[in-house]
C-alpha cells in the first residue's frame, strides 16, 4: 500500500459516500444517473466476486464490501425509495448504457491476463469502469449543472482513478514484476474521460460562475 | 516468474 493508493480508495470511498448523504439526506436524485450507478454496481459485483475465494487483507475485505454495499443501495434507493425515485428524471437519463456492457465483455474475452472464469470478469469490470460514468456525463451535460453535490460526486470519482495511475507509477518504479498493461490503459481511458469535467469544474472554481 | 499475482487492488 502506498499513499497514492490510499489517496484514491479515501477519494474513492468519499464519492461514494458523497452521493449516498445526498440521497439519504435530501431524499433526491435529481441529476444522477441510475444508468451509472447500475454499471458500477455490475463493475463491483464482477470485480470482487474473489471476496469469497483469496484474501488480500481486512482492509481489502471492508472496502470490497463497502463499496458492493453502496452502490447496490444507492441502486435500490433510486429504483425503488418512493420520494427517491420521483426526483429521477428519468427523460434525460437516456445514455444506452447496455451498449457499453456487451462490448467491454467481448473485449476481456479476447484481451484479459489469464482465460479464467474469474480473471475474465476482473477484466471485464476493468473495461465497464473505465465507461460506467458515461451516462452521468451525458445526463450533466443536459442538466446542465455542476454546482451541487453530484458535481463533487463526479470530481472525486475523477480523481480516485487519478490518484490510481500515481500509484501504479509508484509502484512500476518500486516492485519488479509490476507490470499490468490492461489495468493501466483501462485506468488512463478512465481518467482521460473526465477530462473535459474537470476543466469546466475548474472554470467554476477560477470564474466562480455557475458553468453552462 | 510468471507466478499468477492476486488482485490485490480495489
Amino acid at each position: 500500500m502506498n499513499i497514492f493508493r490510499l489517496a484514491g480508495d479515501m477519494t474513492h470511498l468519499a464519492s461514494v459516500l458523497v452521493l449516498l448523504l445526498k440521497i439519504h439526506t435530501i431524499k433526491s436524485c435529481a441529476g444522477v444517473s441510475l444508468r451509472t450507478q447500475e454499471l458500477y454496481a455490475i463493475v463491483f459485483a464482477t470485480r470482487y466476486l474473489d471476496i469469497f475465494t483469496s484474501f488480500v487483507s481486512v482492509y481489502n475485505t471492508f472496502m470490497k464490501l463497502v463499496f458492493l454495499g453502496s452502490s447496490f443501495s444507492i441502486v435500490w434507493y433510486m429504483r425503488y425509495h418512493k420520494a427517491v425515485h420521483r426526483t429521477y428524471d428519468r427523460e434525460q437519463d437516456t445514455f444506452r448504457h447496455w451498449f457499453l456492457v456487451l462490448p467491454c465483455l467481448v473485449l476481456a474475452l479476447l484481451i484479459h491476463e489469464k482465460f479464467t472464469f474469474l480473471e475474465v470478469l476482473w477484466t471485464f469490470s476493468l473495461y465497464l469502469e473505465a465507461v460506467a460514468i458515461l451516462p452521468q456525463l451525458v445526463l450533466l451535460q443536459r442538466t446542465r449543472n455542476i454546482d451541487n453535490l453530484t458535481g463533487q460526486y463526479i470530481f472525486l470519482l475523477g480523481g480516485y482513478r487519478g490518484l490510481y495511475i500515481l500509484n501504479w507509477i509508484y509502484r512500476y518504479f518500486t516492485e519488479p514484476h509490476f507490470v499490468h498493461w490492461i489495468t493501466w490503459i483501462a485506468g488512463l481511458v478512465q481518467t482521460l474521460l473526465y477530462a473535459d469535467f474537470f476543466y469546466y469544474y475548474f472554470l467554476r472554481f477560477i470564474g466562480g460562475r455557475g458553468v453552462e | 516468474d510468471d507466478e499468477y499475482h492476486e488482485h490485490d487492488e480495489l
